[in-house]
């Protein structure tokens, strides 16, 4: 049918939109989101994130933002990460970070289209957009509004979690928009007392779903209470751990 | 305002309704709905889990069921687990486990009516209400039109999650439905090789949460493990960690 793709408004110019999306919580897409541009902002590239969670957005506390998007000629401006990463996310503009957003279908949807129509996100090589568990308003809304190049689809270990996660691969498919590959989480963690590895959530599953999908593994990552930390502190971009190796620009 | 408040169907007889919610996707709400329908049911009580994570539904995974709900008189009958549990799902509706369910806002809430009107509860004891991440359509939904007893909210120890799970307590407040406790869960990992305990992340965000709010904390819950294979064998049921010890009828 007709395309409902919105155009980039005047104020921006984006190279390419991805999309990080995975349809099960609390797998790391918001983790997997800020490493992925923390990684593409150190290789030299221009880098944007549009925090499409709306009602559980978490992007603005890993990097500790706090100030409040300004406006310019009827448009938001994006608030700056200190790598310079250009951050726009619905806990900006609330009161209070712990505030509800407390919105239907139809309000979800139109956020997430003003967070591409009235954003200034001037010139990006990148936009990443870390999306909202579920199958529901606001994944679809994206899929079908956003012009986007491709989807990274991110899995915790367990059975459950890809169950749930190809739920989100088959909605894909049905959009025909690029699965650009895999990425496992959570999939091991060192124990920091005696050094071996606990596979807490048994292991290959994800692996074996990228073969079956036809789908690249592009990394596999470990439960690693450091990043935790640095999430919770607001410094996520302080992290030492090694994820997506990109070659500089 | 109006009540929204739905009544029950002639082929119910529920004394209680609790609702499992978080805000925030992947700490555990469907594995505490599973644990605390298990004791419940274990201590002599009638009990039923509706499913209300339409989009990413895992009751049935949990507790490996796969029959097909069956109809009578226009109403739907709940699949039995092993230890007699009537479950509710939209996964048991679906072809296949990981196939989509791409609705909107307004189908989603019906769904969610559906679930309470034209299902066959029977005489019920206790209802759990495992609900979706967020705080949009399906959330607002059930705590509008389901006679909620109480709520207990589940949230993993970090800052981050706290959060977001702080969006929906503020939410229920705000409906005033009573917040029966919160439970921390993946609060600490034994090492499985030299037995020590591991925060992986961070410690006591929760219990200061419950204190902050003047609520109880209900529980707290290791990573095991053991749960997260159990769960995935959909033998939920047959884990033998302790979890919430409910006084036998
Ligand atoms: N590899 C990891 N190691 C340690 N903690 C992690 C890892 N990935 C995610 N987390 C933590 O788990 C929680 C959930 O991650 P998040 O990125 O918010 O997931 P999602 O966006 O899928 O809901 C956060 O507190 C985050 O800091
Ligand atoms: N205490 C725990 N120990 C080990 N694994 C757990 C624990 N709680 C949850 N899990 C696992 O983590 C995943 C997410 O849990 P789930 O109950 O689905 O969370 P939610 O309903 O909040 O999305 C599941 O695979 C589950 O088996
Ligand atoms: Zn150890």
């Amino acid at each position: 049918g007709k395309s409902l793709l919105l155009p980039q408004n005047e104020a921006s110019e984006i190279k390419h939109v991805i999309g990080v999306m995975s349809g099960k919580g609390g797998v790391g897409k918001s983790s997997v989101s800020a490493l992925l541009a923390v990684s593409l902002a150190r290789a030299g590239y221009k880098v944007g994130i549009m925090d499409a969670d709306i009602t559980g957005p978490s992007i603005p506390r890993l990097f500790g933002l706090k100030a409040r998007p300004e406006q310019f000629n009827e448009m938001l401006l994006p608030v700056k990460t200190a790598l310079g990463i250009e951050v726009m996310s619905l806990n900006l503009l609330l009161p209070e970070e712990d505030d509800p957003v407390i919105w239907r279908g139809p309000i979800l949807a139109s956020a997430v289209k003003q967070f591409w129509s009235d954003v200034a996100w001037g010139r990006l090589d990148y936009l990443i957009v870390d999306m909202p568990p579920g199958t529901g308003d606001v994944p679809l809304t994206v899929l079908q509004s956003l012009p986007l190049d491709g989807l990274i689809v991110v899995s915790s270990p367990q059975d459950l979690a890809m169950m749930v996660v190809k739920k989100a691969i088959k909605m894909v498919q049905q959009v025909h928009i690029p699965v650009l590959g895999l990425v496992e989480n959570m999939s091991y963690l060192a124990c920091p007392h005696c050094g071996e590895r606990i596979h807490l959530f048994g292991s290959g599953h994800v692996a074996d779903a990228a073969r079956a999908n036809d789908l690249r593994l592009l990394d596999v990552l470990p439960l690693d209470p450091e990043l935790a930390a640095l999430g919770d502190a607001g410094k996520i971009e302080e992290y030492s751990g090694k994820a997506f190796n990109i070659d500089p620009v």
